[in-house]
This record gives structure tokens, C-alpha cells and sequence, in this order.
């Protein structure tokens, strides 16, 4: 019935926006109150004096810190669980990191153009000796571009459910089962909106495309490390890591 | 499956 429909669907909205909650790293309100906490000229060039190798490692490092937390997002979604196991990790294997770059708004401050690392609020200059000059201007522009949103935390909360359960990834055992869960949280995300009066916001999302774009480039420019620095891939970076991108 | 031993593990630890 209508009715217990509707309940269904706003117990899957408390679901999401608990899970998110449980897992997003760092609290909303930590964020903005440290968002003019940026790092000195000394620091900048101290990170900018680091070899390359190191810049690549710790930029890993933090990475697969914000993966595992999206692991557990999507374990506490209800009904990610109920998928086989195929699918929970064609799932994360393909959207893992296009959540941490949605999630990544959270902590961007688009007033200066920097994001949180490492404890303070970084420009793109300081991540320069990776060597990736374009790859950090593309994801800068995109942690912008979602700024504009201006994404309440239930929004980043269900949107990111939705880039996670997408049952137009490739390889998916039942994609059918992908697809009505990833139909019932279209649902809950779009009562949010007429609840909020936000329902303009569907017409201004990011396309998949940007977000599998910036994750192509991400791989590439790591294939291209790998080439200039054979070895230190498999010695000095994260394990998981190297299972999801190497 | 061995190529995502690590994926697996971490779905496989409870709620943690």
C-alpha cells in the first residue's frame, strides 16, 4: 500500500543518513570550524620539497583511510549486505572512490580553494611534486562545483548511497537486485528534496560521467608513477590500495 | 576472489 510504502521508505532515509553519520570521518561542524586553518608558506614548500615517491605514498595513505570508511558506509546500508558477493565488491571496486571525491566537498573550502590534509586546509600548489598537476586541478574544480550545490549533509548522505549502488556498473551478478535497491534509495532521495523543497538540485548533479572520468585519471596518472618509480608501488603502498587501483 | 582478499576480509569483519 501507499502507505507502508512510504514508511519503507523513510526507515531506508534513517538508514542512510545513520550509516552516514557512523562513518563520515570527520564531523561536518570540525570541518567548518577549521576551514581558514590553512598551512604556512614553510609548510607548503616542505610538502613541495618532498620526493615524489612520498607525496604519492601519503596521498595513498590518506585515500585508503577514507575508503575503509566508505567500506563500512556500505555495510551498514541496509540491503548491501543482502548482495552477493560479487556484487559488494564490483560495487565498491567501482564507486569506493567516486564517493571519497563526493564526500571530499565536505571538506573543501571554496571561499580559498583548499582541502583538508593532513590536518590543515592545503591549496593545489602543495601537492605539486606528484607530479599530477592536472589530475589535481580536476578534482579541485569538481570539490567546487559540488560546493555551488551547497549539499545538506542528508544530501551528500543519499547522494553517495546512490553513486555506491549504481546497477549500471559492469560485471554485477544480479543486477536486477542492484537496481531495485538503487530504485528505492531514487525514491528516498527524492522525497528529501520535495521535503526540503530542493527538487531543483536533481537537475544540477554531477553526471556519472565526470566522477568516472576523474577516477580514470586518477588510475592513469598512478600507472604513470609506476613507470617513473617501478617497485614502490608493491613495497610502500597501502595493500588496499594496490588491490583496488593497481 | 583472491584479488580482492583485503575487500573481502573488510566485508566480511562484523560492523566494526
Amino acid at each position: 500500500s501507499p502507505t507502508s510504502a512510504g514508511v519503507e521508505i523513510e526507515h531506508l532515509t534513517q538508514n542512510v543518513l545513520k550509516s552516514y553519520r557512523e562513518t563520515c570521518q570527520l564531523r561536518a561542524e570540525d570541518l567548518q570550524l577549521r576551514r581558514w586553518d590553512t598551512f604556512s608558506r614553510e609548510e607548503v614548500c616542505a610538502y613541495q620539497r618532498k620526493p615524489m615517491e612520498e607525496m604519492w605514498q601519503r596521498c595513498a595513505g590518506r585515500i585508503t583511510e577514507a575508503i575503509q570508511y566508505v567500506v563500512e558506509f556500505a555495510k551498514r546500508l541496509r540491503g548491501f549486505m543482502d548482495l552477493c558477493q560479487n556484487d559488494q565488491i564490483v560495487l565498491l571496486k567501482a564507486g569506493a572512490m567516486e564517493v571519497v571525491l563526493v564526500r571530499m566537498c565536505r571538506a573543501f573550502n571554496a571561499d580559498n580553494r583548499t582541502v583538508f590534509f593532513e590536518g590543515k586546509y592545503a591549496g593545489a600548489e602543495l601537492f605539486r611534486s606528484l607530479g599530477c598537476h592536472e589530475l589535481i586541478s580536476s578534482i579541485f574544480d569538481f570539490a567546487q562545483s559540488l560546493c555551488a550545490l551547497h549539499f545538506s549533509e542528508s544530501e551528500v548522505a543519499l547522494f553517495s548511497a546512490l553513486v555506491l549502488v549504481n546497477a549500471n556498473r559492469p560485471w554485477l551478478q544480479d543486477q536486477a537486485k542492484v537496481a531495485r535497491l538503487q530504485g528505492h534509495l531514487d525514491v528516498a532521495f527524492r522525497v528529501l528534496l520535495r521535503r526540503t523543497r530542493r527538487e531543483g538540485l536533481l537537475a544540477r548533479l554531477p553526471p556519472p560521467g565526470r566522477l568516472r572520468a576523474l577516477c580514470s585519471q586518477h588510475v592513469e596518472q598512478l600507472q604513470a608513477f609506476r613507470r617513473l618509480h617501478p617497485g614502490v608501488l608493491h613495497a610502500a603502498f597501502p595493500p588496499l590500495y594496490r588491490e583496488l587501483f593497481a | 576472489q583472491e584479488k580482492h582478499r583485503i575487500l573481502h576480509k573488510l566485508l566480511q569483519n562484523g560492523n566494526s
